[in-house]
């Protein structure tokens, strides 16, 4: 399904270049459930941007399908993510002048669905991550665990085939947190395939193949069950 | 050194309010390492916040020394803040158009340090966290964990007597984590009083009394030798 080939990211910052991910192989398969650990700036969440189609790599290709996605134009790119990826950002992402309802819609206003199916399905998400009293709350009116679960509820509104989640239980409580494995596990056996990056060994647990990523490597790589 | 009278915190929803705090009593001792654990939404931050007089509470005393600083005025309160306190948000809230050394400044330009002095110390909390080599980089230039990393140096850049942490290690893994811990219970030694809120029971067992906040009230609150 996903290939990365050999991809370079480095951030040019003057004097000094930081190598973000310093030569990644990586094949992830239709329906897989992969997680990604390692130390603070090991290169977790620019992985995760790459295989999201969010950023470009400095080096490498990035073949998609079969298809070199490598080189598309944003607008392509764009696209592509929309209808297939989903995103749980690091730092939530929400737009704070929209309320949560509104903020899960916003994938469906791009994919073109009409407002009341917009709404229905958007509310659903958020029941489903236990925000159902929690429609027209701002951002700034959230706490920082519920912020995060409406990040949840956005990135599952559109059905994507690909989940590409960065530290998705990091402020929720063991509660909140099993809470969103088990919805991540059902969508896992319904056929999703994810990509959790996680400092938590419990949800690590959860996947059938764990990476661990050194300085911008993967230095391991293995089916859950050879441990 | 603190004391909590019967602090309620309300925000009106319009039809319907909700009651973050709900009846909140607690008094913390000089010197006290404190944990607050509790679901997502139970009113940790609001707690945090007001004990950090970020907020004023709807109803209810602050005492602080003795003194009564619930109805002080905010230049006041911001004079206190910025003399006794460290804070570390959940969120970071670090400005995006500063470096990490000019935001772990900034406590220090309030309190009219001199350039030259506050750049050292500046440098030398982000060494303490491990950042010696990004003091130039901006936020959007750090990983999830060092932006977190930046606003704990920049919480201990003034030398508070209390510090108020919200989540300080939730996007850090096992390793920096610990580091971290490190540091706050060398601080703790050299007399720092400390309020940590966390999900991470590794991070709860720091603590010498551990309180419990459900749906706005302490409903546990007790010295960690007697579990
Ligand atoms: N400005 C606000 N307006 C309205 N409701 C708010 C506001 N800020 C917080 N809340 C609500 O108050 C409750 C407590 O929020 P708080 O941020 O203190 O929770 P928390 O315990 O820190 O949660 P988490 O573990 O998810 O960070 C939540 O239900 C939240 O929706
Ligand atoms: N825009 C940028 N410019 C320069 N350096 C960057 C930029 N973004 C990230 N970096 C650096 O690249 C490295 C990898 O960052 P990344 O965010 O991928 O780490 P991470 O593994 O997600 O860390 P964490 O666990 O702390 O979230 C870090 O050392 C960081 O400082
Ligand atoms: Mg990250
Ligand atoms: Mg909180």
């Amino acid at each position: 399904m996903i290939e990365l080939k050999d991809i370079y990211k480095v951030y040019g910052m003057g004097e000094v270049d930081v190598v973000a991910l310093d030569g990644v192989n990586l094949k992830i398969k239709r329906g897989e459930l992969v997680s990604i650990m390692g130390a603070s700036g090991s290169g977790k969440s620019t992985l995760l941007h790459i295989l999201g189609c969010l950023d470009s790599a400095t080096q490498g290709a990035y073949l998609l399908e079969g298809n070199d996605v490598t080189h598309l134009a944003d607008r392509e790119l764009s696209r592509i993510r929309n209808q297939h990826f989903g995103f749980v950002f690091q730092s939530y992402n929400l737009l704070p002048n929209m309320t949560a309802l509104e903020n899960v819609e916003e994938p469906l206003v791009y994919a073109n669905v009409a407002k009341r199916e917009r709404r229905k399905r958007a509310a659903i998400q958020l029941e489903r991550v236990g925000l159902g009293d929690r429609l027209n709350h701002f951002p700034s009116q959230l706490s920082g665990g519920q912020q995060q679960r409406v990040a949840v509820a956005r990135a599952l509104v559109n059905e994507p085939t690909l989940l590409l989640a960065d530290e998705p239980t990091g402020n929720l409580n063991t509660e909140a947190g099993d809470a969103l494995l088990t919805i991540l596990s059902e969508l896992h056996t319904e056929g999703m395939s994810i990509v959790m990056v996680t400092h938590d060994p419990h949800v690590a647990s959860l996947a059938e193949r764990q990476i661990l990523l050194e300085d911008g490597q993967v230095t391991k790589d293995a089916p859950l069950t050879e441990r």
